[in-house]
């Protein structure tokens, strides 16, 4: 574990919570895309499917478990939570995210690290998650203006991915024969497809505005 | 520190 490691999980963590305040204190998931959620669930899952076999750490398997009963709670509030399902922008969350399941998995049965079901489930899973944030971006696109909370959810979880690139630099420093090129590059392209985000979101920061994404 | 095996990263 190193310090840029745990600062993206803390991040990644942080981004969590501020969705579920979000949720429980506005009870309201108005400018969330809920297919962007279910991705996550399902990247989550797949990515854990060694939850129950392989023991690294209490701190490893905690966060598992964290990540993955957050996300299965945000999709199910977003489904069925009366007041918070009726502020979906179900005309907005138009995105066709099964494209982005079928295409993760598809390369993920080409690329791997071994050819067997957990690392094809688990390479699916990081090109999933690469991928899973463009339904939410192409709904803020959409809905135009941003509220404070939606816009902190998308920065720490986009910076959270940041950190663990300087994590894979720092590992690969430091450890003879580390190489994840898999995560490696995934998560380039995932911490690309949020610079356009943190553009518009340091300008608004920068002019103390309201934050608002070109349409 | 573990093999390559276990994914030690979340």
């Amino acid at each position: 574990m190193n310090i840029f490691r745990l600062a993206g999980d803390m991040t990644h963590l942080l981004s969590i919570l501020v969705l579920l305040l979000k949720i429980y204190a506005t009870k309201s998931c108005s400018g969330i895309s809920r297919k962007t959620q279910e991705l996550y669930a399902i990247v989550f899952v797949a990515r854990y499917l060694d939850l129950f076999t392989d023991f690294i750490s209490v701190y490893n398997t905690f966060m598992k478990v964290v990540f993955i009963a957050s996300s299965l709670a945000i999709v199910w509030c977003m489904r069925f939570h009366p007041m918070v399902r009726r502020s979906y922008d179900r005309e907005l969350d138009t995105f066709r995210h099964y494209f982005l399941v079928g295409a993760s998995f598809a390369l993920a049965l080409i690329l791997h690290e071994k050819f067997t079901v957990q690392e094809i489930f688990w390479a699916f899973s990081i090109y999933l998650e690469a991928v899973a944030i463009l339904p939410q971006l192409v709904l803020l696109q959409r809905s135009g203006n941003v509220d404070n909370l939606t816009g902190q959810y998308i920065f720490f979880l986009g910076a959270y991915r940041a950190f663990y690139i300087l994590n894979w630099i720092y590992r690969y420093l430091t450890e003879p024969h580390f190489t994840r090129w898999i995560a490696c590059v995934s998560g380039v392209v995932q911490t690309a497809l949020y610079a356009d985000f943190f553009y518009y979101y340091f300008i608004s920061w920068k002019n103390n505005s309201k934050l608002k994404l070109p349409a | 520190r573990y093999d390559y095996d276990g994914h030690d990263e979340l």
